[in-house]
């Protein structure tokens, strides 16, 4: 099965 | 003053349709060079990145960069008030806490006008980082949102695998799997109905359907759609808006446990 990532971990906030 | 014009109002509202399911309000920045909106859906899994050059507009004055948070349900029913051959101006005084769009009909007989009122926003921008993808495919745009519409009826997921040969669309779910392969096509005639794949590496990631298909309401807006992939980075999904700018859509990958 499969967990839906988040774009947090991906992106920085500025 | 924040001034744009847009002689084809039925433009924004494609925008707007696009958009609108994905986010419940959003932050419109307008600058010299053009407007922008920069937001996350609720859940943070998706990204709308919206850029709309100001020399695509027919009139555009800003003298003052300033920042219109707005409710897309309540700028809906605006749009909703508009004729499908309307132009449309977007005006806002420097610090108004309210929007104005005018509506004219193409022979000027009817003249309409929506005061909105505006939203201050919490808004966070995201850096997104540059990215070198492993394969970029280029498709009609209507060819995508079938497949996602025909392979959601299956399963809550989408796998897209892109190889030299051409790029595979799978699901599987209770009833059965379901797979959508297409082959890059030679038909150099047509660029708009041409399948093109830049690949330097194969790459295979897992997409939820739900936002696909939220992310195909942009259809209406190009008839070309890019998708950009690379291992465990997220999506880059992208429509160009003829002479006006682009929209793109950024989806997190799942993640095998």
């Amino acid at each position: 099965s499969s967990t839906q990532g988040r774009l947090d971990s991906f992106f920085k906030v500025l | 003053m924040f001034e744009a014009r847009l002689v084809n109002s039925a433009t924004f509202k494609k925008i707007l349709d696009a958009i609108k399911d994905l986010l419940d309000q959003a932050s419109f920045d307008c600058s010299e060079s053009g407007i922008q909106l920069q937001a996350m859906d609720n859940s943070h899994v998706s990204l709308v990145s919206l850029n709309l050059k100001s020399d695509g507009f027919d009139k555009y004055r800003c003298d003052r960069s300033l920042t219109m948070g707005m409710n897309l349900a309540s700028l809906s029913k605006v749009f909703r008030c508009s004729g499908s051959d309307d132009t449309v101006t977007i005006k806002a005084q420097d610090d108004a806490d309210t929007v104005t769009f005018m509506f004219e009909s193409k022979k000027q007989e009817k003249i309409s006008d929506y005061e909105m009122k505006l939203m201050n926003l919490d808004q966070e921008h995201l850096g997104i980082p540059e990215t070198e993808f492993s394969c970029i495919i280029k498709m009609p745009s209507a060819e995508f949102a079938r497949i996602v519409r025909d392979l959601s009826q299956f399963g809550e997921s989408i796998v897209i695998s892109c190889t030299k040969e051409g790029v595979k669309f799978s699901t599987q779910g209770d009833i059965g799997t379901g797979n959508v392969k297409l082959a890059q096509t030679n038909n150099f005639d047509k660029e708009e109905e041409s399948v093109i794949i830049d690949m330097q590496e194969p790459v295979s990631l897992t997409f939820a359907c739900q936002y696909l298909n939220l992310f195909t309401k942009a259809t209406p807006l190009s008839n070309q759609v890019t998708l950009s992939m690379c291992d465990n980075v997220p999506l880059v999904v992208e429509y160009q808006i003829p002479d006006l700018g682009h929209l793109c859509y950024y989806l997190a990958p799942k993640i095998e446990e």
